[in-house]
C-alpha cells in the first residue's frame, strides 16, 4: 500500500484545509520550531485510531480542534483525511483508493469514515490490522519513544517485540 | 505461542546486530537477551551495546548519541521483520554528529526502497539526502501552512 | 522565610518574562504561578507560555523547540537573581532551529560578560558563536583526548 | 571567582592525564558523538561533590573509572581536580588560586584536597556554599534537566527556585 496524501482542517494549528502529498519514497518536512511538523505527526496517529490524548500531547481530546488566535475564532471541528494507494490489496477491501476519515466536533461527538462511507472506528483499526501500521505502530518514531526504548518504560520494548511478532 | 515468538525474538536479534553494525563499525558487538529464558513471553529484555572497542557496563553509560543510534537499530530490526509500509520519524536526528547523519540517512534510503519515509528534521545533512521536501510555516500568527520546499535551491539562495 | 521567598519569586518572575521575550517576540505573553497562593512555600509552581500570538491549553501543546526555550528562560531567569561565576550547558540547543540557535547564542554571549560559559555543542551555528573551542576525539578506540579547534579555519578547510 | 581549567586522568573514558583550559568567557567543546564531552561536564559535577551515581549516568560509582579497552587495562583510581582563580575572594579562602581534587580508588576509598592539602568533601561544598555552583547546581543545564523542568518531575522546579532564592 503506498500513502498518497494527507489532509488536515481545524487539526490543531492547521486552521486552514492543508493538503499534504507524498508521493515520493522518501518525504522532507521541515520548518521552524512551533509551525507545525509534529502537529502532522499527530494527524497521522489520530486518524489511526490513537485513542490516548497524552499520546497527542494534550490533556483533553478536544484540544486538538483549532482554539483560535488573536484575529481568528476557534474552529467547530477537527478533520484529518489519509489517502492510500491499495497497491497489493494490503488492505483487505476491494477499491484501489482508500481515504480513511476521523472527525471531532467541539460539543464531543465524532465522525469516521472510509471512502467517505460513514463506519465505526473498529472499523478503520481492522482496516489496518495486520500491515504494521497502527496508531501505536513502531512505524511511527520521535524522540521520547527513542527515551522510553532505552529505558524501558513500562515494558515498552515488550510492546514493541509483541507487535512486530 | 512460544516458539512463535522465539522464532521473531531470534530474528530480530539478527537484524539488531547487522544494523548495529551499519550505524557502528562492523566489528562492533551489541545482544538482545531475554533475562528470564525460562519465561519467554513474559521476561525483560535487556540490550547490551559495544560501540568501537568500548567496553561499557550497561548502556546507560552510553553517550546521547550512542544510546540514540542505538535505540533506532532495535527499532529498525523490528521494522525489517514486519516491513510497515510507511514510516514517520519526526527528529530522530536531534542528538547525531555529522558523521553519523550521514549513516542514518544512508539506512533510511536502503529501507525507502520498500517503505515510504516521511522524515521532520533541523538538520541540513538530513535535508540533503531526502529526494522532496515540504516546509511548514506560520506566515498568520499561529495558523500553519505548507509550501514546497528544494534544499538545493535554498541553500544556493543562501550562498 | 515567606517574605524572602516571595521577594526572590517575584524576582525570577520578572526575569523569566524578560529573558522569554528575548527568546521569543517583545509583545509574547508568559508567567509564573504559584498554585497554592495561601502556601508559597510548599505549593507547585505553574509555567504559562504564549509564544507568537498562540493560545496553547498548557506548555504541554508548545513545540519541542519551544519547549526548550521556555525551560530556558526559566532557567536562566533563576541565574539572573544569583549569577553563578560558571555555567555549563550540554547540548541544550539540540531542539533548536537555525533561527533560535542564534538567539540562543545571543543570550549566551550576553550573560557571558558576568560568567564563564562552557558550551557543548554539534550545531555549527553555536559553534561559530563561541570564542575558543577544544574538541575532544577518540584516536585510541575508547580513549578520549583533547585537540585545540578554531571553527573558522576548520569551515574554511571544508570548503 | 574565574575557572582556570580542568584536569582528569583515569575519569570514564579519560584513560590519560588530560587538561582543558577554561580562559575565555565562552568555551566550546565539540566532537563526533562518544567521544567524552558529557564525560567532562559529568567531571565537574562530581569533583564538586555530586553523590549520586545516577547523575553521572553510572549504575555504580566505582563505574566512573576509566574501564579499559581491548587494548589497554582499567585505571586503578580516578582523579579529577578544578582549578580556580579566586577573584573576589569569593571563595572563603585566603589562596588566589584554589585547587579543588577528588580521587576514587578502585578498592573504594576516596580522597579530596583543596590546594593539594587532604580534606573531607564536607570542606569543599563549603567552600562553594553561597556561590550557586555545586553538584546539582542550576548553572550545569543538559537536555533531561529542560524534560524534568517542563514536566516537573519529583518537584524540581521547586527545588531550582530555592536553590536561588
Ligand atoms: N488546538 C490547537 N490550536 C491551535 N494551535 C495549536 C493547537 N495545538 C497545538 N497548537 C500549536 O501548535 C504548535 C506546535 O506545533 P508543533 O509541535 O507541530 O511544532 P513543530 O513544528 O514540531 O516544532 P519543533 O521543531 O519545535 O518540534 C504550538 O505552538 C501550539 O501552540
Ligand atoms: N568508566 C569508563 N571507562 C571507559 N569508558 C567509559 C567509562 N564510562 C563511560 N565511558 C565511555 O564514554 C563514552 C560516552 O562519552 P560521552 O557521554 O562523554 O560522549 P559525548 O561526547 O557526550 O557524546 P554525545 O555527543 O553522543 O552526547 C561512552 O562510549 C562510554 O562507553
Ligand atoms: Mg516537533
Ligand atoms: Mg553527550
Amino acid at each position: 500500500m503506498r500513502l498518497q496524501s494527507i489532509e488536515l482542517k481545524g487539526f490543531k494549528s492547521f486552521a486552514e484545509r492543508t493538503v499534504i502529498h507524498f508521493n515520493q519514497n522518501m518525504t522532507g518536512i521541515i520548518g521552524p520550531n512551533g509551525c507545525g511538523k509534529s502537529n502532522i505527526v499527530d494527524a497521522i496517529r489520530w486518524v489511526l485510531g490513537e485513542q490516548k490524548s497524552s499520546s497527542l500531547r494534550l490533556k483533553k481530546m478536544d484540544n486538538l480542534i483549532f482554539n483560535g488566535t488573536q484575529k481568528r475564532k476557534p474552529a467547530g471541528r477537527a478533520e484529518v483525511s489519509l489517502t492510500f494507494e491499495n497497491t497489493k490489496n494490503l488492505l483487505p477491501t476491494e477499491f484501489t483508493t482508500v481515504v480513511v476519515t476521523r472527525i471531532l466536533y467541539r460539543e464531543g461527538s465524532s465522525e469516521y469514515r472510509i471512502n467517505n462511507v460513514p463506519c465505526r472506528l473498529k472499523d478503520i483499526s481492522n482496516l489496518f490490522l495486520d500491515t504494521g501500521i497502527g496508531s501505536d505502530s513502531y512505524a511511527i518514531i520521535e524522540l521520547s519513544m527513542i527515551g522510553d526504548i532505552l529505558k524501558d518504560k513500562e515494558h515498552s520494548r515488550r510492546r514493541l517485540f509483541e507487535q512486530a511478532a | 505461542a512460544t516458539e512463535k515468538f522465539m522464532e521473531a525474538f531470534d530474528q530480530i536479534r539478527e537484524n539488531f546486530v547487522e544494523v548495529f553494525r551499519t550505524l557502528f563499525t562492523p566489528d562492533d558487538q551489541c545482544d538482545l537477551i531475554l533475562q528470564d529464558p525460562n519465561d519467554p513471553l513474559e521476561s525483560r529484555i535487556d540490550i547490551t551495546a559495544k560501540p568501537k572497542g568500548k567496553r561499557p557496563q550497561s548502556i546507560d553509560q552510553l553517550s546521547g548519541g550512542e544510546k540514540s543510534l542505538t535505540a533506532l537499530a532495535l527499532i529498525f530490526a523490528l521494522y525489517l521483520l514486519k516491513p510497515a509500509p510507511f514510516c514517520v520519524l519526526d527528529e530522530v536526528d536531534a542528538p547525531l554528529d555529522d558523521n553519523n547523519l550521514g549513516k542514518y540517512s544512508d539506512l533510511i534510503k536502503r529501507f525507502s526502497e520498500q517503505s515510504q519515509f516521511i522524515i521532520v528534521t533541523h538538520r541540513k545533512v538530513t535535508m540533503a539526502a531526502v529526494e522532496v521536501a515540504y516546509g511548514i510555516t506560520m506566515q498568520q500568527r499561529g495558523i500553519s501552512m505548507v509550501v514546497p520546499f528544494n534544499f538545493s535551491e535554498w541553500e544556493a539562495a543562501k550562498n
